[in-house]
């Protein structure tokens, strides 16, 4: 039974399967898991795509083996802050980012490997209430946080040993930032979503809070997933935790939105619904590049094609054992999928 | 160029929002 919950079920229209299972990871000492997420790690001169796992007070680090093996390298020891979640760090290596906190984010740390003293160790990169964060590329990382009534964007940048090279504080929106995502091709453009469904434009070099473009309360608590530019707008794929059901669309899980920042117009581009017949809402999920994966209600995983508009798979839950997480691995076509009981199982996606 | 919902779109919004913004 379990290699059946492991099969992704094949969807109407679609001639072959398109998630191979692959491998299967578990952590016979945790039952917990709160997040799973891969990275880059080189250990004597080879560099190898690693899977991290965390429960609430530990992360453990996974390194690929033959026959679709896998060891644990390292368990890090967190104390009493419980983890939330892991923060990628895009094209970095020997780094892991992780949000400690109760109910909300309190504290971000990195676990890296110091050669200097042969040993694995941990470092605080900033505390406070943190409301969002999100690794960004060239080891930058972005938060937003609340002081009082007092609002503070900061961009910090890391180098290779996890120091903090560089601080720059970005202008903050009035509203609350609950989500980050970069624009895609451009270094210095990074947007936002607020707590009131606003979608905030920065430019990262100077600190400018560019515009501030509201997408009406059609699905509130939006959260922004992918931004890219094209043609002189901006495209935003959005998550809608929240939205109403309705017989054109279904319930939408992801929405790609094109903003005209000159004008802070925007029209709805696409939806990615369930097929008819499946049931289930958005939960929590990923996008990479135009693939898009969402863990639902019904205990499901969902894959979409974002440039098709469809969904391509569809991971059915155990009878006993639901799919909670689900995460697109740092490199290639791969799909990592977490169960509360801490396994993880690896697919490839093509 | 132009989009009749969207309005007059930029190739360049990025550089035109920045110079345009306060610092």
């Amino acid at each position: 039974t379990e290699a059946e919950q492991l099969t992704p079920v094949l969807l109407d229209g679609l001639r072959e399967e398109n998630l191979q299972f692959v491998s299967k990871l578990k952590d016979s000492s945790s039952s917990c898991a709160v997040d799973v997420s891969s990275v880059w790690w080189e250990a004597a001169g080879c560099r190898k795509l690693c899977v991290v796992t965390a429960c609430e007070s530990s992360v453990s680090l996974w390194k690929p083996l033959a026959l679709d093996h896998w060891e644990k390298v390292y368990t890090w020891q967190l104390g009493e802050i419980p983890v939330i979640q892991i923060v990628p760090l895009p094209d970095t290596c020997n780094l892991v980012c992780i949000a400690l906190g109760n109910l909300e984010i309190g504290e971000i740390r990195l676990l890296l490997y110091s050669s200097e003293n042969n040993s694995f160790k941990q470092s605080v990169v900033k505390t406070g209430n943190i409301k969002a964060v999100l690794g960004l590329k060239d080891g930058r990382l972005v938060s937003s946080s609340r002081a009082m009534q007092e609002q503070q964007v900061e961009i910090v940048s890391l180098s290779e040993t996890g120091r903090c090279k560089d601080r720059l504080t970005l202008m903050p929106p009035e509203e609350t930032v609950l989500a980050f995502a970069e624009v895609e091709g451009m270094r210095d453009a990074l947007v936002g979503t607020t707590a009131v469904n606003s979608v905030a434009v920065w430019n990262l070099k100077t600190g400018q809070l560019l515009k501030k473009m509201h997408m009406g309360y059609s699905y509130p608590a939006s959260i922004c997933h992918r931004a890219y530019s094209d043609s002189g707008l901006l495209f935003v794929v959005l998550s809608h935790p929240h939205a109403k059901e309705s017989e054109s669309c279904g319930n939408p899980a992801f929405r790609v939105v094109a903003f005209n920042p000159k004008t802070a117009r925007s029209a709805g581009v696409m939806f990615s619904s369930l097929p008819p017949g499946h049931a289930g809402r958005y939960v929590e999920g990923e996008v990479k590049d135009a693939w898009a994966a969402a863990v639902l209600t019904s205990g499901a995983i969902a894959v979409w094609d974002l440039l098709l508009g469809c969904c391509t798979a569809l991971l059915p839950p155990g009878s006993d054992n639901r799919w909670t997480l689900v995460r697109w691995s740092a490199a290639g076509a791969g799909l990592l999928a977490g169960r509360a009981d801490g396994s993880v199982c690896v697919y490839r996606y093509a | 160029c132009s989009d009749s919902d969207l309005g007059p779109v930029s190739l360049d919004w990025f550089e035109e929002l920045s110079s345009e913004a306060p610092p």
